[in-house]
């Protein structure tokens, strides 16, 4: 899985 | 977003802005490392650099800015305003030996290679350990002062906040990223002495002295 969503956190 | 992460990344602006306001008020950084602020403004500065590359959010961008600069703020305050007031001769952990692993980790355990992804992965295994040589200061004077106390347990919630924010994530959106799972654990783990002595001292009104 990509980890792109991890990149909207702080 | 969701209310863990929402509640660690405020915890994470309280510590921070709590650090500012202490040295500020005191006019003095007595008892503060500047080794883990440099290590964290290094962390900053490496993970935030996507402000140039990618757009989330006002909220985001914003929080990112505010972080950078307090955490330049607070190196300004400590290695230059009240230069004289740090104690630096309690700040001897050696943050080589926290930079070097953390960089070669990061190219060992990384998404993708590129340039930015091995910054951002190395910005999340040495925030995973930059509070050490703070730890380590308050083992050597054996003492915190309440206000640093509170400073390092909101930093200390901040990621123990995000990792329910993990497990909130990956039911909710069944995502997982066991890069930032594993420091984020880590992370914690080294703060839990730490939350021990805060909760059966601090919060009962007394000065946290290690015994």
């Amino acid at each position: 899985k990509s980890n792109q969503l991890t990149k909207d956190e702080l | 977003m969701n209310i863990f992460r929402l509640c660690g990344d405020l915890s994470h602006l309280l510590a921070i802005l709590l650090l500012l306001f202490k040295i500020w008020k005191t006019r003095s950084c007595a008892g503060i490392s500047g080794k883990t602020q440099l290590l964290f403004t290094i962390v900053y500065t490496a993970r935030y650099l996507d402000l140039f590359t990618s757009f989330v959010s006002v909220y985001n961008s914003v929080m990112k800015i505010v972080f950078l600069t307090a955490s330049y703020g607070t190196l300004y305050l400590m290695f230059y305003k009240f230069k004289p007031t740090y104690d630096h001769n309690h700040d001897s952990f050696r943050i080589l030996y926290l930079i070097v692993p953390a960089l070669v980790l990061s190219f060992i355990i990384v998404h993708v290679y590129t340039v930015m992804e091995i910054l951002w992965t190395f910005s999340i295994y040495l925030e995973a350990v930059a509070i050490m040589p703070q730890l380590f200061m308050v083992s050597r004077t054996g003492e915190a002062e309440t206000i640093t106390s509170h400073y390092l347990f909101a930093l200390g919630s901040y990621r123990a906040l995000y990792i329910l924010n993990w497990i909130y994530r990956y039911y909710t959106e069944d995502f997982l990223d066991w890069i930032t799972i594993m420091a984020g654990i880590v992370q914690t783990i080294l703060y839990c002495d730490f939350f021990y002595l805060y909760i059966t001292k601090v919060l009962k009104g007394k000065r946290l002295s290690l015994p």
